[in-house]
């Protein structure tokens, strides 16, 4: 069949199947079951046998069809091939969910928080390096003050 | 029993999403 | 035997596999079971239009029932494989492949110490920052009571200028001198006054 690894595995599978379960309820099978109706009516026994096969593939192949439609199978099929394909060349078990949310949601949220605290060492570094500016501007300011205040003491002095 | 499992699984595809969300807004009004 | 919930498969598929294959299999043992229905109606039927035919519906049933229980047979041996099949190579995770969405469980592993520690490292630089906003809001309020302050003092200081400058205008360089000078000449001033006053007591 057409389509993905998966989607044509499934289809060989299941037409694997009715080819085996046709080819076990042969006709001859049939036959045998139905033996007096049979020796009566040999064409008709065929062509009821014929009709029953024919039907029941149709309605198996049907319901397939309805089970990838409903799950989306096709288009599912298509994404673990790409998905496995990807994952080719690793070896190893990959991950698995632990069964407890909080452990498996901690490397969920660990690139955010990891953006988070550059953010805020960033802003913490340059708030440092503001505030060491404001700091000289300060100290110069209290040098500044005490200076006038020195002047403003001579001069009262002098006065005095 | 199904359901659960079907429950389960679809909670954890969808809900660190969902958690994200909100742990990323938390994080920006912190830094706002 | 441990039951296999093939969870990571729900996760994916949005659906238990087991379940899928149990509805496909009820479809087709339901669809088997109507075959057989409609074979024996078509059968019995066709009997009905046969004169003087002694074959019995009870007789029409045994083989039937003959046919379908080979049938079933043969179909649960058979879809047992299918369903084997399927569950192992088909609808199934393979265990060295992860979903898109947990790729960033091996994107940042994390232990939950590492996980703790990162959240402390978190709250200290948040204290920092608030406490460097702190400090950088002291340190602005500080430097706006500077200006004040400064403006003030500057003030004064313009104020000892300008009495300065006012006694350089009238002559007086250095403020001592002309101030002892000034006591001098107030002092004689009282004297003359006092002179005066007396000699115009006298007259």
């Amino acid at each position: 069949a057409n389509g993905s690894g998966g989607a044509r595995l499934f289809a060989a599978v299941v037409d694997t199947f009715l080819e085996k379960l046709v080819a076990a309820g042969s006709y001859q099978r049939f036959a045998n079951c139905y033996r007096c109706f049979y020796d009566l009516q040999p064409q008709l026994t065929r062509s009821i046998y014929d009709q029953f096969v024919s039907q029941l593939q149709a309605s198996i192949q049907e319901e397939i069809q309805e089970v990838k439609n409903e799950g989306n199978l096709e288009r599912l099929f298509d994404s673990l091939d790409k998905i496995v394909e990807e994952a080719k060349e690793r070896e190893e078990p990959a991950w698995r969910p632990s069964g407890i949310p909080e452990e498996d949601m901690r490397s969920a949220l660990l690139p955010h928080l990891l953006k988070h605290r550059s953010h805020l060492r960033r802003l913490l570094r340059d708030r440092q390096q503001d505030n060491s500016k404001v700091a000289q501007c300060v100290l110069a300011g209290r040098d500044r003050i005490a200076e006038l205040q020195q002047l403003i003491q001579d001069r009262q002095q002098a006065w005095q | 029993f199904d359901e659960l499992i079907v429950e389960t699984a679809a909670r954890r595809k969808q809900w660190p999403k969902k958690i994200l969300v909100h742990a990323i807004q938390a994080m920006k009004a912190e830094q706002n | 035997m441990s039951v296999d919930p093939m969870a990571y498969e729900a996760q994916f598929f949005g659906f238990t596999p087991q379940t899928c294959l149990l509805r496909v299999y009820i479809a087709f043992q339901d669809y088997l079971f109507e075959m057989m229905l409609v074979v024996e109606g078509v059968i019995l039927k066709k009997l009905d239009g046969i004169p003087g035919c002694n074959i019995s519906p009870s007789q029409i049933r045994k083989c039937t029932e003959k046919f379908l229980l080979f049938m079933k047979e043969h179909f649960d041996k058979l879809f047992g494989k299918m369903e084997e099949m399927l569950l192992q190579l088909v609808l199934n995770i393979p265990k060295n492949v992860l979903l898109p969405e947990d790729r960033v469980q091996e994107q940042y592993p994390c232990s939950r110490e590492q996980f703790q520690a990162l959240q402390e490292e978190l709250r200290q630089l948040q204290q920092q920052c608030r406490a460097e906003g702190a400090a950088g809001q002291a340190l602005r309020a500080e430097l706006e009571e500077q200006k004040v302050v400064r403006a003030e003092l500057e003030k004064i200081l313009e104020w000892f200028d300008g009495l300065e400058s006012v006694c350089r205008e009238h002559g007086t360089g250095n403020f001592k001198e002309s101030f002892a000078f000034l006591t001098q000449n107030s002092k004689k001033l009282q004297e003359v006054l006092k002179d005066v006053e007396e000699k115009s007591k006298k007259m």
